[in-house]
């Protein structure tokens, strides 16, 4: 899904 | 949210707040090299250019907001502030750091998740950022003199990458297709890199000497 696909760590 | 990446978060912002508020106590720079601060900020502003366009998490945000401030603040104290800018050893802190942003562009260009503007450089950060201390170690192999400060640095440095390695295994195992080759493999060769460096500080610290690093 595309939460999985975006940069969510810093 | 893990542990080893909340903490590894927390190392990283322990690293360059210790550095920036010693700076701001003692207005010396002593030993900390301009150019691993300056490539920080370049890779903070190449990360977080979707600060304002894609919000993931109040705690994202903040945390981008502090490790741009405290990387731009680090740069300008070194740079402008009339006393710390004295205390910069310029002579030895000599590294060509562009000597890896270019290496670093291009690899961007060829290897990238998504061939868009904010895709590409969101992995020039990332590969920019595995090679970051370079000047930093070598300003430490010239000097020789590790003080306190500069130590501490980057062994917090170092933690939060071993820290994130830990959590990208986590992630790997308990979320359905986590994969990110180009973190994993920069993050990686990052940590390998100050693994030297770890040695040396260790045993320094069990024979309690001073940290010497080999010629």
């Amino acid at each position: 899904t595309d939460k999985a696909k975006t940069h969510d760590e810093l | 949210m893990n542990v080893f990446r909340l903490a590894g978060d927390m190392t990283h912002l322990l690293s360059v707040v210790v550095l920036l508020l010693k700076i701001h106590t003692i207005k010396s720079c002593a030993g900390i090299s301009l150019k691993t601060q300056e490539l920080y900020a370049v890779v903070f502003a190449a990360r977080y250019l979707d600060l304002f366009v894609h919000f993931v998490s109040l705690y994202n945000t903040v945390m981008k907001l502090v490790f741009l401030a405290s990387s731009f603040s680090i740069v300008w104290y070194m740079k402008r502030h009339k006393i710390v800018r004295r205390t910069y050893d310029k002579d030895h802190d000599t590294f060509r750091h562009y000597v890896l942003v270019l290496p670093c562009l291009l690899l961007a260009l060829l290897i990238n998740e998504k061939f868009t503007f904010r895709e590409v450089m969101w992995a020039f950060s990332i590969y920019l950022e595995a090679v970051a201390i370079f000047p930093q170690l070598v300003l430490l192999q010239r000097t020789r003199n590790i003080d306190n400060l500069t130590g501490q640095y980057v062994f917090f440095l170092g933690a939060y990458r071993v820290l994130y390695i830990l959590n990208w295994i986590y992630r790997y195992f308990t979320e359905p297709h986590f994969v990110h080759w180009i973190s994993w493999v920069a993050g990686i060769v990052q940590t390998l890199l100050y693994a030297d460096f770890f040695y040396y500080y260790i045993m320094s610290w069990k024979n309690n000497v001073k940290l010497e690093l080999p010629a």
